[in-house]
């Protein structure tokens, strides 16, 4: 409908100004919880000893939470409130780049509201969109909500070290993943204790 | 808007017919994966042994897994797929409530869509209204999505097994909690392992 329409235009005028301005852009989806802002954050970490420029948009209901965390990394960072909005919008995502210096970013990373059902229908301009997991969620996430893994770029199943104490199968959810969606790259993390990290930067063919 | 308030008026007709038929009811909002089926199970189990009849709404985006999981327990459920609605609605509902034997059911559960943000505005005509996350989401989820809190009659943080493994502090939580919604009740639950089940049964005043 308009609505979504409208969103796809603006979405493309933004991946038209990041790439003008060189910058590669990710869109992280995921449940709430699941992982998003410290997977970001180790990221971040790996590009920077690469000489790699990161920065962040961290969309929130409320708070500045995850905006206080990118911030530690010495980066630049904005924090994007939604309000009562269930998804961050190509509107939200055009007015926050004009806060940003572009000619000093490689990447961007986008922080969506946690949410498996509204981010879907919102592109918001980026080159790849991620959704986030976690085995902590149980081990149907992705036989409930297969529409938004099914236009993921890549897929993370995190804290994947509490697996064994949750009594949750991975490859389950991994088989879930394939079967919703063939040909995306699935990646297993547990960002807390930095595994899987760079498997993951390579899945979303940062050129690191 | 008149969405709202078209969903409020609904929700009075809802509540009226439960009460007619003698139901006390519960809308368990919550994160995705919180572990509000868990513990509308447990809680199930529970009256039964009391001679409690308990029903549930196993609302969901896509599939009948919750529902599955409901008739397990020898209790009449129905699975509401909202499709693409991030949250259930009091219309949904009262098309449920025609499905449902409602003259032979004392306490009916009714399982929201995984999410802090939507449901919020769409009350269903329940008794009670319950917020349930768990400690695997982290330590912030109280103040990203301070209002939703607010309006919580109990609010249930789940999986207090395994705060320790994620280092997160409950009573942190807890105080967030308090001070957001000062006059709600805060179970600490580990479904899990069927810890604090019996203090969110009457802190929920279900007559047992
Ligand atoms: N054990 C373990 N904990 C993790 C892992 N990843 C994240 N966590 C923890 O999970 C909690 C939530 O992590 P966040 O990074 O805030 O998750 P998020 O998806 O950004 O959360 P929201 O933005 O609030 O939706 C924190 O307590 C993290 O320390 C992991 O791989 N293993
Ligand atoms: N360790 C532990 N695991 C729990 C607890 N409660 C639920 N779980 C697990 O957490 C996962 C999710 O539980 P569910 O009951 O499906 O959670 P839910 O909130 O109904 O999930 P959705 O309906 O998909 O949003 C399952 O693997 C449960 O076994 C708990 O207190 N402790
Ligand atoms: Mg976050
Ligand atoms: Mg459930």
């Amino acid at each position: 409908e308009n609505l979504l329409r409208a969103n796809r235009e603006l979405a493309e005028k933004n991946a038209k100004l990041l790439r003008e301005n060189g910058i590669y852009a990710v869109d992280f989806m995921g449940a709430i919880g699941s992982g998003k802002t410290l997977i970001i954050e180790k990221i971040l970490d790996r590009l920077k000893k690469k000489g790699i420029r990161g920065a962040a948009l961290a969309g929130d209901v409320a708070g500045d939470d995850d905006y206080r965390r990118f911030i530690e990394h010495d980066i630049q960072a904005i924090a994007v409130n939604t309000g009562k909005e269930c998804h961050l919008d190509a509107h939200l995502i055009s007015h926050s780049l004009m806060d940003l210096s572009l000619n000093e970013i490689d990447v961007l990373f986008i922080e969506n509201i946690g949410n498996l059902v509204c981010p879907m229908d919102f592109p918001l301009g980026t080159d790849k969109r991620v959704v986030v997991i976690s085995v902590t969620e149980g081990d149907d996430m992705v036989r409930k909500h297969p529409m938004i893994f099914g236009l993921a770029d890549v897929i993370v199943i995190n804290k994947i070290d509490l697996a064994d104490v949750m009594e949750v199968d991975c490859e389950r959810i991994k088989s879930d993943a394939k079967s919703v969606s063939p040909h995306t790259t699935i990646c297993l993390t547990d960002a807390k204790h930095e595994v899987g990290i760079d498997e993951l930067i390579s899945a979303l063919d940062i050129q690191a």
